[in-house]
């Protein structure tokens, strides 16, 4: 695992911030923004994929109330990709009834999703060597957040009830020069933490980021580690039972 | 600049002041005084609240006045969150397959 990882500063690979609006489609920004990082990586094409048809086609129902990442990631599969933003933009409220999956060009498709190992050390690793992934963590300190590395503790911050999901882009270490620096740290003690694209638009946190510690579980960060798998398709051979 | 956590120490005139900043910050309008007062209330406590987060965060983060100063924890956690993820979530624990001989 390397010392710092920002897949921000690789070109074309994390596209702009969302702005969920009075929508809470946190879960579909999440995994559009996962999809379109991994499919950058691997295939050095830079693609907006569409949120509004995350919601419009999710089989659970009404997605601005709420859904799960792997919803998004099994609505992706049913439909055999997404089609971009530009043809199927997002309106912020869903049309259930409404799919228009068929009506567009695909832009981009995954082969499945998977599950992560709950633990930080690992979290990395596969951020580190494959691309960003999603994750949900307690949102209870970012109503009031401006800036800055959250450090909190399982009082502060539950890390059991986890409400919002995010895109986890990458992580580094910082100079504890903050506030609490003195009462809490020891004077140039680098702070470890995770930098993560929200879907609250760009005015809000660090230009619509925010950074949390990392190697604590501040806010449930290890709780649903899920990415979706890009890749080319591979030609599977059958399999037989001998008899 | 921004509006930092230590606003929550103002009098009640500069309050309202930073109020009216932030409404013009954020395009924020409200349909009636009544609205407003209510509003300005929730602000006041937000910000109360981010000073407390300040003392208490471990890390480096400062808290203030964001776009969702004027909304109350409910209607933030309401419009902003997903479905609480409860026990029922799948679990790669649960998933792992036992050891040789185990039941």
């Amino acid at each position: 695992v390397p010392p710092s990882c920002d897949w921000r500063k690789a070109a074309g690979v994390i596209s702009p911030i969302r702005d969920q609006g009075t929508c809470a489609c946190c879960w579909a920004m999440a995994a559009a923004g996962n999809i379109e990082a991994l499919w950058a990586i691997k295939f050095h094409q830079f693609v907006q994929v569409s949120v509004q048809e995350l919601l419009d086609c999710d089989r659970c129902g009404d997605g601005c109330k709420g859904g799960f990442v792997w919803d998004a990631f099994v609505t992706v599969l049913n439909n055999s990709g997404l089609a971009s933003e530009k043809d199927y933009p997002f309106r912020g409220d869903v049309r259930s009834h409404r799919c228009l999956a068929k009506k567009y060009k695909k832009v981009a498709w995954i082969q499945d999703f998977m599950m992560l190992q709950k633990n930080e050390q690992a979290i990395a690793r596969h951020l580190a060597t494959h691309g960003p992934i999603t994750v949900s963590i307690n949102k209870q300190l970012l109503q009031q957040y401006q800036r800055g590395v959250i450090k909190a503790t399982p009082a502060t911050c539950d890390p059991r009830l986890v409400d919002h999901t995010v895109l986890l882009v990458g992580f580094g270490k910082s100079k504890a020069v903050g506030p609490q620096a003195g009462a809490q740290s020891h004077p140039g003690r680098s702070t470890p933490y995770w930098i993560l694209k929200n879907s609250w638009g760009a005015r809000w946190g660090e230009n619509g980021y925010f950074r949390l510690h990392q190697g604590s579980n501040t806010c449930g960060i290890t709780k649903l580690p899920l990415t979706a798998l890009v890749d080319q398709p591979v030609k599977k051979h059958p399999i037989s039972c001998p008899p | 600049g921004s509006l930092r956590a230590q606003d929550a120490g103002l009098q009640p005139l500069e309050l309202k002041e930073v109020f009216t900043l932030f409404q013009i910050r954020y395009n924020r309008t409200y349909s009636s005084p009544a609205e407003r007062a209510r509003r300005l209330a929730i602000f006041a406590h937000n910000l109360a609240q981010a000073q407390q987060l300040q003392e208490e965060d471990l890390g480096t983060a400062e808290f203030g006045v964001t776009p969702f100063s004027d909304l109350t924890e409910e209607e933030f956690g309401h419009i902003y969150g997903h479905r609480t993820v409860t026990g029922g979530a799948p679990s790669v624990d649960k998933a792992r397959s036992e050891e040789r001989g185990q039941p």
